[in-house]
């Protein structure tokens, strides 16, 4: 069960580590840069697609979904690595009215890990699991994340039905959607 | 099988993008700082220890170890995070006769998560596993790269038997050991 170790991992060796630091990064980022983030959503927002396909730059997955910038660096010394760099980029989110909204955005990098070895005959499974796997991937970080004190209110995970998408708007509109919800 | 599954996150999302760009790295390191590295090991020495119990400032296990510098930030576009930055540590390991040895040295970090996890009973595994796990994900990590056409060549793999160990130069030896073996 590859996905339950990934989910597991997101958590360990990352989301446990950036999640308590988001809110004083978004603050810092702030004080330097006219943004609208501040008082906007202040959570990062993970994007895990049914699929696992995952695009590395999500402005060529919509035109209405632009790079603004990144937040400060984090460095963090980890297993022998000084000052590993851990970083999030800000994206502006265009409505239908052309309104733009701030937020801290990224893909689950882990699908990467399932969309690949389910590509590979050597790593044990194929395509018609993989869908199954990201699913288990999701309950079980949905898990971890709730019965964490820690990341508690500091993430919001967006589970995205990508199948048969003619909207070239999909992606923008399930985000805002998703902000909207929250609010 | 969970360290099935980190071995080849291991492999997916990092050794695969590092490991052919190491190289080049390493040169224009040597061309910035007067380095023996150049002339000595240019693989990524990766330390798996089998109590999966990794330190993450290496001069602390060791004292024959001294952190030198990292090497030029390699920087890549993953996942909506712009940029995310990929580097690694440069250490001087010293021998018996106080001659340094240059090398680019870390710790396999997704033994953090076995070691984590085996803690957390909601993880599914515990300590008796562990030591398992991480016979498995050498295994499986060594047979990956075995087969891995860009990464030929570019690593190192250390398994470390770190049980009841006394002697306060362990690791430096170790290392030394298998640096020799390969020349
Ligand atoms: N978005 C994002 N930004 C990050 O900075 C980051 N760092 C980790 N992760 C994801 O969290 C989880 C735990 O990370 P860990 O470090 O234990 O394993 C990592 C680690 O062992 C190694 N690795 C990846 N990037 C680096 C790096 N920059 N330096 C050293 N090792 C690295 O390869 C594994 C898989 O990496 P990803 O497949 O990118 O996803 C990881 C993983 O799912 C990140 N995700």
């Amino acid at each position: 069960n590859v996905a339950h170790g990934l989910a597991w991992s997101f958590y360990i060796g990352y989301l446990r580590l950036v999640l308590p630091r988001l809110d004083d990064s978004i603050t810092a980022f702030c004080a330097t840069k006219t943004s609208s983030l501040g008082r906007g959503s202040r959570k990062l927002i993970i994007l895990i697609p049914l699929n696992a396909n995952i695009s590395h730059k999500l402005n060529e997955e919509d035109d209405r979904i632009l790079f603004c910038d990144n937040l400060p660096n984090n460095e963090i010394d980890r297993a022998g690595v000084r000052g590993r760099v851990y970083k999030h980029s800000v994206y502006s989110v265009f409505d239908e009215h052309k309104k733009a909204h701030e937020c801290v955005l990224e893909y689950a990098t882990p699908l990467l890990t399932l969309h690949s070895m389910s590509q590979e005959s050597s790593a044990g499974f194929g395509e018609p699991e993989r869908r199954q796997q990201v699913l288990l991937f999701f309950r079980t970080l949905q898990d971890i994340l709730e019965n964490s004190l820690e990341c508690r209110n500091h993430y919001k995970l967006i589970l995205l039905n990508v199948e048969h998408e003619e909207d070239p708007h999909f992606l923008s509109k399930a985000i805002l959607r998703n902000l909207q919800q929250q609010e």
